[in-house]
């Protein structure tokens, strides 16, 4: 298996995204492309990352290989990398070790490291495709921002997505507050704009220490993603552009 | 009250 990206920023912001969530995953390589789905260790979240083949300056993959990392000790490799580095990742079928090459843009400066690959029994959930019944697109700025400032007041936040408007409530200790956002009337920049597609109405409970976890994927995409249907897991989208993949995340509701 | 689910309960592992 070999791979290169042009930009090693991708892999430092996936990871950013997801090493608070996950310790260890398996990072699977397939003539399609790579990708990890990985669960907490409190199996509530689970985070599914897919890069496709076609989004690397180079992707070859001759049988398919399951790379199994630590991701602390990949962050600690990633951090040698400069952001416009590109990032070539070879791996051999015994898959004990993987190689990763950073080369600078002007090319005078290559940096090699090796890491030493773990045995992961990992169990993987299927997730079928869903019919939601509400979808909220939102900037992903704001996602975070709504999270961040509700997440000092309680420890659950209830999401009621209707046709008018999407809101987070939260109810805690020191009192209450919300945040309610309408579809966008105006699209002066489409990164900005909030879009509900709505085939009933929804009104459920999440923790809002995993929906901050999630906002850590900010930085990937100007846009994200909810998908609710009642008493089913919460599906959050950020993606990385329509041809490279995305970062989906996984959160099973509180339920009486 | 609410109690927090895991995702085993909505999708099938394997």
């Amino acid at each position: 298996f070999e791979a290169r990206l042009t930009q090693a920023s991708l892999i430092k912001k996936i990871l950013e995204a997801i090493k608070d969530l996950v310790t260890d995953a398996n990072f699977d390589c397939s003539p399609e492309g790579l990708s990890l789905q990985a669960m907490d260790s409190s199996h509530v979240s689970l985070v599914s990352m897919v890069l496709h083949a076609q989004g690397f300056e180079m992707f070859r993959c001759q049988r398919a290989v399951s790379l199994g990392i630590n991701l602390a000790s990949l962050t600690k490799i990633l951090k040698c990398a400069g952001n416009d580095d590109s990032i070539t990742l070879r791996a051999d079928e015994k898959g004990d070790k993987a190689e990763f090459v950073f080369e600078s843009q002007s090319q005078d400066r290559l940096s090699e490291f090796e890491l030493k690959l773990m045995d992961i029994d990992s169990e993987h959930l299927g997730i079928p495709d869903t019919k939601y019944s509400a979808i909220v697109e939102m900037p992903s700025s704001e996602y975070r921002r709504i999270c961040s400032d509700l997440g000092v007041m309680g420890d659950t936040v209830r999401i009621s997505v209707s046709k008018e408007s999407v809101k987070f409530q939260v109810d805690g200790d020191i009192g209450k507050g919300s945040v309610c956002l309408h579809p966008s009337s105006v699209v002066d920049k489409p990164t900005e704009v909030v879009k509900i597609s709505l085939e009933e109405p929804v009104d459920m409970i999440f923790s809002i220490r995993y929906l901050n976890y999630f906002a850590k994927a900010a930085p990937l995409s100007d846009t994200v993603t909810l998908s609710l249907s009642k008493d089913f897991p919460l599906q959050i989208e950020f993606k990385f552009g329509e041809q490279m993949g995305y970062l989906r995340y996984y959160l099973a509701p509180k339920i009486d | 009250n609410k109690h927090q689910t895991t995702l085993e309960k909505y999708y099938d592992g394997h």
